[in-house]
């Protein structure tokens, strides 16, 4: 498979926020600091997959509690087969909006979205986005497939 | 006429690549 580049890691940050504004969370999720308390995401994985990321789990998301990415990074992206890829440092966005960061993580959640059973529903989500946001999101799932574990 | 093309080409690029994806066998979620 042909790859396109390295990422930037900006770009994709950007890309993937309007991505995951398709999700239609009831958090709002325009900003990089929207993201900062893992809410959105939690939401967003729920939706992907709502028997593994069930309420109980959602429960324990609370939007003014800082161990919200302690919960939505070890039980929801680290099931992942993935070798060789940067884990995002989720201090950095919980404490500093940190955009390259958050990129990374909604990167993985990407990951999740196009290996779920409603897979399809995401891919033709994607393919109505704007050209520019589907190269992004193309190359991120590239460079996800090229550390794929068997 | 060249910006069309192209245009055309990365349009093709992207639909052939997501149409993969959709193809291939869903893996395991989370």
């Amino acid at each position: 498979m042909s790859t396109s580049g390295p990422l930037d890691r900006l770009e994709l940050c950007e890309s993937l926020l309007t991505w995951v504004q398709t999700f239609g969370v009831e958090a709002q999720c325009k900003t990089v600091e929207d993201m900062t308390n893992g809410v959105v995401m939690a939401q967003a994985l729920q939706k992907i997959d709502e028997v593994y990321f069930n309420d109980a789990w959602i429960s324990r998301i609370k939007p003014d509690v800082g161990d919200n990415w302690s919960v939505v990074f070890s039980y929801g992206i680290l099931g992942q087969h993935i070798n060789d890829f940067t884990l995002p440092d989720v201090s950095l966005i919980g404490e500093h909006s940190d955009p390259a960061e958050l990129g990374r993580m909604l990167q993985l959640i990407l990951g999740c979205a196009v290996n779920c059973e409603q897979k399809q529903e995401y891919i033709q989500t994607i393919m109505m986005m704007e050209e520019s946001v589907q190269h992004v999101v193309m190359t991120a799932i590239q460079e996800l497939m090229s550390k794929e574990t068997p | 006429d060249a910006n069309m093309k192209a245009g055309a080409a990365t349009e093709g690029v992207l639909a052939n690549f997501f149409n993969s994806l959709l193809s291939k066998k869903t893996g395991s979620p989370g």
